[in-house]
């Protein structure tokens, strides 16, 4: 899936 | 979502409500480095500008690439930048008299100008987003450093300030074995910027935690270094 973000970790 | 990776954020998020409360229950912020304080203001704002992002796809209702995890990243994100900007705002104000400014001495460039040109170079695409991530992550990795010479110069800290420590570097720490674990589980999971830096983060702390634990075992209150 295509994330919202450019990155899926803070 | 795993274990690890919800674990460190929370710790993290701990970090600063510990360091907060310090500074609100004993109206002082001694010993708390403000140079590490702005750097990390400085990492949550260029590495969070994909908020606006977010922003955007929520207010035109394009929520067809919004998931579950956007949502906590984006709540975290806020509360990151927040307590930042926060922690930041008290030292320069109502604390400002209490504040370690004669002993903090690093001098932030020797860090911003390496992280800014390793940016520059290193990173997955040479966009101006991705740029300002990747120069978050290596400012990240370097910014305890004013807080770790500080601690050096006083030579203790108190008990607040060592578990505020702990928190921060302890986070890291989890990152790195969420990182194993999604490495393990998840195909053509690999992120070397991330790793690297969050490495070089962790092993900052080294020394740190080894004095952390000792001051744990003995059940002493303040964290002392060897004079």
């Amino acid at each position: 899936a295509k994330l919202a973000e450019g990155h899926d970790e803070l | 979502m795993n274990i690890f990776r919800i674990s460190a954020d929370l710790l993290h998020l701990a970090s600063f409500f510990i360091l907060i409360f310090k500074m609100k229950a004993t109206k002082s912020c001694k010993g708390i480095s403000f140079k590490t304080q702005l750097m990390y203001t400085l990492v949550f704002t260029c590495r969070y500008l994909d908020l606006f992002h977010v922003l955007g796809m929520m207010i035109t209702f394009n929520f067809a690439h919004i998931t579950g995890l956007t949502l906590y990243n984006t709540f975290m994100k806020i509360l990151f930048l927040a307590a930042s900007y926060y922690i930041v705002y008290l030292m320069r104000t109502e604390l400002k008299s209490t504040s370690d400014d004669a002993r903090d001495t690093f001098v932030l460039w020797h860090i911003l100008a390496p992280c800014a040109v390793l940016a520059l170079i290193f990173n997955a695409q040479f966009t101006i987003l991705e740029i300002l991530w990747t120069f978050s992550i290596y400012l990240e990795a370097v910014a305890v450093m004013p807080q770790l010479m500080l601690l050096i110069e006083t030579g203790e800290a108190d008990s607040l300030s060592s578990h505020y420590m702990f928190a921060v570097g302890g986070y890291r720490a989890l990152y790195l074995v969420n990182w194993v674990y999604r490495y393990a589980t998840e195909p053509y999971y690999s992120n070397w910027i991330a790793w690297i830096a969050g490495f070089v983060q962790t092993a900052l702390f080294g020394d740190f935690f080894y004095y952390y634990f000792v001051k744990i075992m003995s059940g002493d209150a303040a964290l002392k270094l060897p004079t």
